[in-house]
């Protein structure tokens, strides 16, 4: 019991037991506990709620709260899991965990389903896909003419969509991934396994007795 | 890989809003 003791640490709303959500994501006590530290810094930069809106999360990705982007919107929209507008911490270390690299291949394929599928109606739609292209066009350098987007749709339908349907579905998807992997590397975070050494100020919040777990 | 190379879905990947490391450099 010393002066750095901190068992009655005062937490935001939506903070939940650090050994609970071990036992629930890919992730240990003590990178959970890393984690809340990223989070509170995040969940702080413009209203110290203890929560992450949008604009947070927007300077998070950019270091600019105002920058659009569509990407952006709709990570944010699956790590709003209970959708209120706002992440708490439950829903950061849950969404986080996918990121993992211990995390199951199986959840980075269907959150990768969830991001394309703009509508959420169960299928990546032709439409959706072209959205995306013509929105990351919008934020980028790139120039692309109208028919060569349309060339490089025919060509991704034609291998991705297997029964010409006009659409993905989640088996299609996987089958895709499968033949592409290299589209699965945006669903793996390295940084996540050194999470403990780049916030190392955990150790002085921790409220477990043995932090090695 | 020129972009007209690759699929929708690689040129999608390369958006900086998919790039979440950024989140760990706060």
């Amino acid at each position: 019991m010393g002066c750095f003791n901190s068992k009655f640490t005062k937490h935001s709303p939506g903070y939940e037991d650090p050994v609970k959500l071990a036992a629930e994501t890919a992730f240990s006590v003590s990178e959970v506990e890393a984690l809340y530290e990223l989070f509170k810094k995040i969940s702080s930069s413009v209203i110290d709620d203890g929560l992450i809106n949008k604009e947070e999360f927007q300077l998070a990705l950019f270091k600019n709260s105002k920058k659009e982007n569509l990407f952006a919107d709709r990570v944010f929209d699956l790590f709003d899991v209970k959708r209120k507008g706002v992440i708490d911490f439950g829903d950061f270390v849950r969404s986080l965990s996918v990121f993992h690299p211990n995390a199951p291949q199986e959840d980075k394929i269907d959150f990768a389903f969830k991001l394309y599928d703009l509508q959420c109606t169960g299928y990546i739609e032709r439409e959706e896909v072209k959205q995306m292209l013509i929105a990351l066009l919008c934020e980028s350098e790139m120039k692309l003419a109208d028919e060569v987007i349309e060339t490089i749709l025919d060509k991704t339908f034609q291998e991705a969509d297997v029964d010409q349907d006009g659409r993905i579905d989640r088996d299609e998807w996987q089958k895709f991934v499968s033949h592409n992997p290299s589209l699965m590397k945006i669903m793996t975070l390295p940084y996540l396994k050194d999470i403990t050494t780049t916030f190392p100020s955990f150790v002085f919040n921790s409220e477990v007795d043995d932090i090695a777990t | 890989l020129g972009p007209s190379m690759m699929n929708a879905f690689e040129l999608i990947t390369l958006s900086q809003g998919l790039n979440l490391s950024a989140l760990f450099e706060t």
